[in-house]
């Protein structure tokens, strides 16, 4: 069976933190072209959902971060999703990042995130509108 | 010989955590 790659060496991830986004890691666009996860920009998200058959970006604006009950590394944040606000809530690790409009990649932790995968950081907060997809409607 | 590695490659959308809930007309 096929199993996901390897983290890059030397990076030890704590589980369910993704290899993609420690620092220098590869993205490819939907375009093609390849960028550092680092060197990311809003506009490379909103023009790969345009060229995306089936994807298109959605914003969702954070509402609560609060700290999860199953463990203190890990957080509680309730997105409002797209026009119709539909409440979506994920446990995540404090320094798994999310993407927000205009600004880059935010964590309940930027600290951490910057300590664990060096990536550059700020402080997720309320009011923050991150990148989500949603898929479009195909008829 | 050293064989070069390969570098893994990771497609954008992956970097976005979840998708958003579909809407039904």
């Amino acid at each position: 069976a096929p199993s996901a790659p390897p983290p890059p060496p030397g990076a030890v991830l704590p589980p369910s933190l993704p290899p993609y986004f420690v620092k220098g890691s590869i993205i490819q666009l939907a375009d093609g072209e390849l960028k550092r996860v680092e060197d990311l920009k809003t506009e490379d998200f909103i023009q790969s959902a345009e060229i995306s058959n089936d994807l298109k970006i959605d914003s969702s604006t954070v509402e609560r971060i609060e700290g999860s009950h199953t463990s203190p590394n890990f957080a509680v944040v309730q997105f409002s999703v797209g026009e119709h606000r539909a409440q979506v809530s994920v446990e995540v690790l404090v320094e798994y990042p999310f993407f927000v409009f205009g600004q880059g990649w935010s964590s309940c932790c930027p600290d951490r995130t910057t300590q664990i995968l060096e990536l550059p950081c700020t402080k997720l907060s309320v009011g923050d509108v991150c990148i989500s997809l949603t898929l479009k409607n195909l008829k | 010989n050293v064989e070069p590695r390969s570098v893994p490659v990771f497609p954008w959308h992956s970097l976005v955590p979840f998708l958003a809930p579909t809407q039904s007309d």
